[in-house]
């Protein structure tokens, strides 16, 4: 889907 | 990066060097709830497979790796090399109904139904709950030497800051991670009781006793 998001954090 | 978000993540990684210092000083794992241990191995590993897909930095994958060989590290000086001293009848939590929880939340809030989102929303749900064995053990010996609640508010501490770096990120960059905020406001919420007593007590150079 358009609503992933890039886990940058810890 | 914030100042928010390194702050919180040095905390963390400060909080299991002080659970290391606090094992090997004291040549003992007593006060520290194998269960917890076990939840943060589990959550690290589960969120944490994404080392294999996605470069963030530098930084993000050596926590990364750290959090995980520390943790893996930790069950193991509990369960081998320093067995005689963890006293399993004060570590009776039942994390079965946290796994199975966070799960079930898992397969509902998830930002992708494919098994690595699914995974990563585990993790963030059972890091939310994973120091309830740990509050509990404490809860029933009623008391905890110095360097373990050190320990214990640090890990706290953590995702307490991390509530500050979300809303940093979303008024300066829009960031949204509702899963993450939700899970984190849990997470600091369950400390509370914990951060009373530590504020009142230890920071006022008392031992730790529950009222």
């Amino acid at each position: 889907g358009d609503c992933i998001i890039i886990h940058d954090e810890l | 990066m914030n100042f928010f978000r390194l702050v919180a993540d040095l905390m963390h990684l400060a909080s299991i060097f002080i659970l290391l210092l606090k094992i090997q000083k004291t040549r003992s794992c007593a006060g520290i709830s194998f269960k917890t241990q076990l939840l943060y191995a589990i959550v690290f590993v589960t969120r944490y497979l994404d080392l294999f897909t996605t470069w963030i930095s530098l930084y993000n994958t050596i926590m990364k790796i750290f959090f995980i060989a520390s943790s893996v590290y930790i069950l193991y000086l509990m369960k081998y090399k320093f067995r005689a001293t963890y006293d399993p009848i004060l570590d009776t939590f039942r994390i079965e109904f946290l796994l199975a929880g966070s799960l079930v939340l898992a397969l509902i809030f998830n930002y992708d139904f494919v098994p690595m989102e699914i995974l990563w929303s585990f993790s963030i749900f059972l890091e939310s709950v994973a120091i309830l064995p740990q509050l509990f053990m404490l809860s029933r010996t009623g008391e905890a030497e110095t360097i373990t609640t050190h320990y214990i508010f640090a890990l706290g501490g953590y995702r307490a800051l991390y509530l500050c770096n979300w809303l940093w990120r979303y008024i300066f960059d829009g960031h949204v991670d509702v899963y993450a905020w939700v899970a984190g406001i849990v997470q600091t919420a369950l400390y509370s009781d914990f951060f009373y007593i530590y504020y009142t007590k230890v920071l006022h150079g008392k031992k730790f006793e529950l009222p």
